[in-house]
């Protein structure tokens, strides 16, 4: 699965995602990546989330949406909504994977509770930051 | 200022099996796909032309598992997803289930922009991708090795028992 979020220099958010599934799914079965507010998420007011994971679990606890919802009604940040969602909430579930997401007010938040995500961001430095697994990103100009 | 965050999957290849060279690709792969969408960014465009980009960019890497990289279902065929949605007003596309647009997240947000719905599948969802004019690829363009190999083994493990710890093979 890959996917992209983003906040542009309007404030406006966007959230895209695309997949070719798991390995050896059976035929018709949909994950959770275009399901809307599932794997795939955005609102100006909150966050813009894109899942990849376990994508029956996602689906079942309304990742994107869910992480959303801590911001709108109980305050809370990006970062701390997205990890509670990814560690507190898929995890237990046996929802491995992990989430990438931009906040209204630019936040970055990638939280993953398997082995790995091959991620990324780019700010306004024009720096490329890159990772795979649990190790310090590599910056690139 | 603008920011641009994207996944390549959390199917990571084990560590065991990642040496230097696909390290290398990998992290090439996403910085090639944040450039896209950065440079969307950087002149000001919209956060949606900057998602799809960097989606595209995703999508034509035989690397991830989405477009040409897609994995292969029990039957041998493949079936890519894709979504879309633009916090502006929650306008969103979607399509499941489909084989042949060159990049679904363009048929994903075809859906969005051009037709009354949220979310198509299937031979009605290639069906519009035709009508829209959407560019396809013959299926040679989506086969590669080592997705066919992955689906082999996966297939030999369930018939003989045994788990399968290759968060690769299990993940989206």
């Amino acid at each position: 699965t890959v996917g992209a979020v983003a906040k542009d220099r309007h404030g406006n958010l966007a959230a895209a995602t695309s997949t070719g599934g798991m390995t050896a799914k059976m035929p018709g079965r949909v994950g959770d990546s275009p399901v809307i507010g599932a794997g795939t998420w955005a609102d100006n007011e909150t966050c813009a989330v894109s899942g990849t994971g376990h994508g029956e679990i996602f689906i079942r606890y309304a990742a994107g949406h869910e992480i959303a919802s801590l911001m709108r009604y109980a305050g809370r940040s990006l970062e701390e909504s997205a990890r509670t969602v990814v560690m507190d909430m898929l995890a237990p579930a046996g929802g491995s994977g992990g989430v990438i997401a931009v906040g209204r007010d630019g936040s970055v938040s990638l939280p993953f509770n398997c082995s790995g995500m091959y991620r990324g961001y780019v700010r306004g430095d024009n720096v490329l930051r890159t990772a795979i697994y649990d190790e310090p990103f590599r910056e690139t100009r | 200022d603008f920011v641009l965050a994207i996944h390549g999957g959390a199917g990571t290849i084990l560590r065991s099996k990642m040496t230097p060279e696909r390290e290398a690709a990998y992290h090439a792969g996403l910085q090639r796909a944040l450039e896209a969408g950065r440079a969307v960014l950087a002149e000001g465009g919209a956060a949606l032309d900057a998602v799809t980009a960097a989606v595209m960019a995703l999508e034509n890497e035989p690397l991830f598992n989405a477009g040409r990289g897609a994995v292969y279902t029990s039957a041998g065929k493949q079936e890519m997803d894709a979504a879309v949605m633009d916090g502006r007003d929650r306008a969103a596309g979607a399509v499941a289930g489909v084989c042949g647009p060159r990049n679904p997240i363009l048929a994903a947000r075809a859906v969005m922009e051009k037709s009354d719905h949220v979310f198509l599948i299937g031979e009605s969802a290639l069906a519009f991708c035709r009508a829209q004019g959407l560019d396809f690829a013959e299926p040679d363009y989506f086969f590669t090795q080592q997705r066919w190999d992955a689906l082999q083994e996966t297939l030999a493990m369930r018939k003989s028992g045994a788990d399968d710890q290759d968060e690769s093979r299990k993940h989206g």
